[in-house]
């Protein structure tokens, strides 16, 4: 049986929050280290990945390897009847077809179990090499959030371009055309508050902004987010969830046909 | 004019 209690539920809300809009029928698999999900979008343009490690929850119990199929959008519903400060406990049999999650509050005067149904899902897994970035980017999570907002309002792409200058954003839309441009700091109170940039090689990249958007959805999962380029190959944006994983996106880009 | 891409013309599927 699978069985894992996590004293900060509300981490789970944010997290089911931040990818149910792009991917929505889903398999977790459960293993004695943890929780993987690899999903593409419908459109297959981008790629959501998370993990929660078995050791970031206050109890972690997995007899064996199990897939857990369950639709997102179902599950972010179940959730909304937990409280912010709610322990979330969820079990599972070996071969059961449903996911029980309960809710605890605080004090634990009020309990909450609801069964969610399980699903069977065909879903396809990529292989994703560790590789070598052009440019990596840490910024405040609130800066990423706020970027790719404002420039939604120009255009509906973006050209990422890392140089000696800095990250450029830049978008072109009907109405005229803008840049934001980060340079590296150092001077901020705390260091989750400063840009740091990480220049191999010069890169320019095109991307769909309501993509990129969407990533910062992930925004009350972490103070910061890291952004990697690479030549020709698709953007990360990660997203570590202190003490227990992290959530991660990539976005095919743009090309000239 | 520029197309969008799709994941699988990066990664490969397992």
């Amino acid at each position: 049986m699978f069985e894992a209690r996590l004293i900060q539920g509300s981490l789970l809300k944010k997290l089911v929050d931040a990818i149910k809009e792009l991917c929505t029928e889903v398999n977790w698999d459960i293993s004695n280290s943890g929780i993987n999900m690899q999903s593409m979008d419908g459109s297959h343009v981008c790629l959501v990945a998370f993990n929660l490690r078995a050791d970031g929850f206050d109890h972690f119990r997995c007899d064996r390897p199990l897939t857990l199929g369950i639709n997102l959008g179902n599950l972010a519903k179940i959730l909304k009847c937990s409280g912010s400060n709610d322990i979330i406990t969820m079990k599972a049999d070996d071969n059961g077809d449903t996911l029980t999650l309960m809710f605890e509050s605080e004090k634990q005067d009020r309990i909450t179990d609801v069964d969610l149904k399980l699903m069977s899902i065909e879903s396809e897994h990529l292989g994703i090499p560790d590789q070598d970035y052009s440019a990596e980017t840490s910024m405040p999570s609130s800066e990423y959030q706020r970027i790719v907002r404002d420039l939604s309002s120009i255009g509906d792409t973006v050209n990422i371009s890392a140089t000696k200058e800095g990250i450029k954003f830049s978008a072109m839309g009907d109405i005229g055309t803008a840049n934001i441009t980060l340079r590296q700091t150092s001077s901020a109170d705390k260091e989750e508050e400063n840009v740091k940039i990480e220049m191999k090689e010069p890169v320019l990249l095109t991307f769909a902004l309501r993509y990129l958007n969407n990533f910062a959805k992930a925004t009350p999962l972490s103070s910061t987010v890291q952004v990697f380029l690479t030549k020709d190959l698709p953007v990360q944006v990660n997203y570590n969830i202190q003490d227990l994983g992290y959530v991660k996106y990539y976005l095919a880009p743009k090309i000239e046909e | 004019k520029s197309g969008q891409s799709r994941m699988e013309s990066f990664f490969q599927v397992l």
